[in-house]
């Protein structure tokens, strides 16, 4: 464990706690993307199925079941408790692209050909792309709240700060994945251009919205 | 090259 993991840890569970709460206390989950959220959901629960087969530390094995439990609270309450604030209309993207290539994708490039590592590699190549159905709603109605875009700038930086653990792991523990580095530089290109809204506008307290 | 046997991180 290094700062850059633990920190890149703790802003995925703030993001995750954000999104709850704005849903929970808002009564509402317009502005959010269901099919991210399910997207989410399938990548944690394909990961972290080694929960049943390898122990790593307590703090792995918890954060482990704080992901799974609130990515499936998160769809409970978009499909079903709050399903009527569901903004459906705009939440379009075909996830299928998604999930196809990313299982096509695992079965090709992988580590291992055992179903285990092979979940797992399909997980890291889902989550990369898991956000687009969320950033094509942001861009489909060009705007979000503030909430929901402090949502995806801790989401984001979760997998940049990876990206400097990785750094530091190769350089100190002489240990590197590629299949997750890769991955995880993807994923956080993918919001660049968020980020570069984010800190232009949102932090100087404007409401992020595409030109049109 | 990594352990595929574990995967430490999250």
């Amino acid at each position: 464990m290094n700062i850059f993991r633990l920190i890149g840890d703790l802003s995925h569970l703030l993001a995750i706690i954000i999104l709850l709460r704005k849903i929970w206390k808002s009564r509402s989950c317009a502005g959010i993307s269901g099919k991210s959220q399910l997207l989410f959901a399938i990548v944690y629960t394909s990961r972290y199925l080694d929960l049943l087969t390898v122990y790593v530390s307590m703090y792995n094995t918890l954060m482990k079941l704080v992901f799974i439990a609130a990515s499936y609270a998160t769809c409970y309450l978009i499909y079903l408790k709050f399903k009527a604030t569901y903004d459906h209309n705009h939440d379009t993207f075909r996830i299928e692209f998604l999930l196809v290539p990313a299982v096509i994708l695992a079965l090709l490039i992988n580590h291992d050909f055992m179903a285990l590592e092979i979940l797992w590699t399909f997980s890291i190549y889902l989550e990369s792309v898991a956000i687009l159905p969320q950033l094509f709603m942001v861009s489909k109605t060009g705007e979000a709240e503030s909430i929901t875009s402090h949502y995806l700038f801790a989401l984001g930086s979760y997998r940049g700060l990876y990206i400097l653990n990785w750094i530091y792991r190769y350089a100190m523990e002489d240990h590197y994945d590629l299949i997750a580095i890769v991955a995880g530089v993807v994923q956080t290109v993918l919001y660049c251009d968020f980020f570069y809204l984010y800190i232009t506008k949102v932090l100087r307290g404007k409401k992020l919205q595409l030109p049109a | 090259e990594a352990d595929s046997e574990e995967h430490d991180e999250l």
